[in-house]
């Protein structure tokens, strides 16, 4: 089989500032994706380690570059999942995490368990000696002064061109 | 929100998502990303999807697994990704966009948003895209 990668960066109406960095990114989690691939890594270590290029870049609203929430605070979600045996792994609500699709592959693979959510998925981290970030090392200057402008239900149809806001 | 899909020398398929979610999001508000199905499916004998967009509109029509649906029913990744997209739009108004492979290596990078940064590596080549039709 030949191996392919395919990378987003993220479906919405994207800043002018951010048009060339979110295309340097996606394509070099690509290129290096690829190239584990092509040196024989299986399609999980591809993705997670792609993941992990656009987690480490403030540009994506993902590990480093995440956006604040109503407190002023970091929640981080991901998942993983391998099609050979449909096994997967998922966390949500993690704090001070830098990847956390590391995080979830670790559910996947070294728990019972599909989820782990906020405080139990934070001590299962603690766990497994992953280090914590400070929410300050999470978040750009711009993501700061985005949520003190921005009104939430602004927020959502700017972005995803769209009217509705969450239920 | 970021994404990748991947097809390995063996055949073997996987997905991986992850977000920092929507600024001033309400504390412990959870969208599609980490939800199997909605955010992400990978299954060796249809395909992998990973799935961005308006999280809620992507759980209430569990958009990745929907895709693969598409496809378990012989629709190629491209057709399967826009008539869930299209689904999604028409139905709870909501907008996205998916990456999908195929057990067979077909692969596409589809939305409804504005734009969606995507590439995408086969052989020595180097595709991307930003926005629509690109």
């Amino acid at each position: 089989m030949k191996p392919i990668i395919v990378i987003h960066g993220g479906a919405w109406a994207i800043p002018e500032r951010l048009v060339e960095g979110s295309m340097t990114g996606v394509k070099r989690a690509a290129r290096e994706g690829f190239a584990l691939l092509e040196s024989g890594a299986s399609a999980v270590d591809a993705v997670e380690a792609a993941v992990r290029i656009l987690e480490d870049d403030p540009v994506f609203d993902a590990g480093h570059g995440a956006v604040l929430n109503a407190d002023g605070d970091v929640e981080l979600d991901a998942i993983i999942m391998d099609g050979k045996t449909l096994a997967a792994g998922a966390i949500c609500c993690v704090k001070n995490v830098s990847n956390p699709v590391t995080l979830a592959r670790s559910v996947m693979e070294k728990t019972d368990h599909v989820m782990l959510s906020g405080a139990g998925a934070n001590q299962f981290a603690a766990s497994l000696g992953i280090e914590e970030v400070s929410t300050e090392e999470l978040v750009t200057q711009h993501a700061r002064e985005e949520w003190g402008q921005y009104k939430y239900s602004d927020a959502v149809s700017n972005l995803f061109n769209m009217e509705a806001a969450h239920d | 929100t970021v994404g990748a899909v991947a097809i390995d020398a063996e055949g073997n398929l996987a997905c991986a998502t992850s977000t920092g979610g929507i600024t001033n999001k309400m504390v412990g508000r959870v969208g599609d990303t980490p939800v199997i199905g909605s955010g992400g499916y990978a299954d060796n004998q249809v395909g992998a999807v990973s799935t961005t967009g308006h999280g809620e509109s992507i759980l209430k029509v569990t958009l990745a697994r929907l895709i693969i649906y598409h496809m378990e029913q012989g629709a190629s990744p491209g057709k399967a990704a826009d008539k869930a997209l299209l689904h999604m739009q028409e139905r709870v108004a909501g907008c996205g966009g998916a990456i999908v492979i195929s057990a067979q290596g077909e692969w596409t990078a589809k939305f409804t948003t504005k734009q969606m940064a995507w590439a995408s590596m086969e052989g020595g080549t180097l595709c991307y895209g930003l926005n629509p039709g690109e």
